[in-house]
């Protein structure tokens, strides 16, 4: 037996919203921990990893290790039929083949159960080990997202580079080039407005800027995101889930032939 | 000429 009682059930809905471009169908594993998952895109060159830890729940009962295939566009439409206030329960029965979203309005005058098929998926699991990055970037989130927005219009691949001037990011295209330079900026009374960036050594990586655009889906969730990044190791871009958890986004460099 | 490596390159499967 399932049952999480999620009062701030538009935490569910954005982080929905922030995963399924990136990701088809997703095995979402519930277990003492928290209600988790980890999928990669289509490509295998993207990796998302979330965590609702189980503290975070109003109320969290997992009987025993869960694991349950969704897809995730199908997910996304009950959710969307769940108020912004609303609050949200996720039910299932342990063998079945079905998960229950519960959904209750703020003043408890309106109950909707929506009840989806789960589905087999055969998902490979990755170890991400704790690293050392060489840089720790953390800025708000609606300038990273306007960054490779923008850039996006100019070329398809962002290079990132710390040093100790700041963080630049950069592109090329057939039209031309741009380069955005952020500096550290540790507003003392607006601490989400903060750029705090934490060197080791200077560090500079090229991704592609399609997947950039689709983690800033997450930007809603967070005020702050935390781009983590070393030669040898994907890039993280992390974004923190309110006194819950986080979802990290994983991409892998490209790499000079 | 830049290639895109995979994830998978770098995370191994548990």
């Amino acid at each position: 037996m399932l049952e999480l009682r999620l009062v701030q059930g538009s935490l569910l809905k954005k982080v929905l919203e922030a995963i399924r471009e990136l990701v088809t169908d997703a095995n979402f594993d519930c277990s003492g921990t928290g209600f988790s998952l980890q999928a990669m895109d289509s490509s295998h060159v993207a990796l998302v990893a979330l965590l609702l830890r189980a503290e975070g729940f109003e109320h969290y009962r997992c009987d025993r290790n869960l694991s349950m295939g969704m897809n995730l566009n199908n997910m996304a439409k009950m959710l969307r039929c769940a108020g912004n206030d609303d609050i949200i329960t996720i039910k299932a029965d342990d063998g079945s083949d079905t998960v229950t979203f519960m959904f209750e309005s703020p003043k408890q005058d309106k109950i909707a159960d929506f009840e989806m098929k789960l589905m087999d998926i055969d998902s490979e699991h990755l170890g991400i080990p704790d690293s050392e990055y060489q840089a720790i970037v953390r800025m708000p989130s609606a300038e990273f997202m306007r960054i490779c927005k923008d850039l996006s219009s100019i070329g398809d691949t962002v290079i990132i580079s710390v040093t100790k001037e700041g963080v630049k990011f950069s592109t090329s295209g057939e039209i031309g080039s741009a380069n955005i330079v952020c500096r550290q900026n540790q507003t003392v009374d607006k601490p989400e407005e903060a750029t705090v960036i934490e060197m080791q050594e200077p560090v500079s990586l090229t991704f592609a800027l399609r997947y950039m655009n689709s983690f800033t889906k997450a930007s809603s969730l967070s005020d702050q995101v935390t781009i983590s990044l070393s030669s040898e190791l994907p890039v993280v871009v992390e974004y923190k889930i309110a006194e819950m958890g986080y979802i990290r986004f994983y991409l892998a460099p490209k790499i000079e032939e | 000429q830049c290639i895109q490596k995979k994830i998978t390159e770098y995370f191994s499967k548990t």
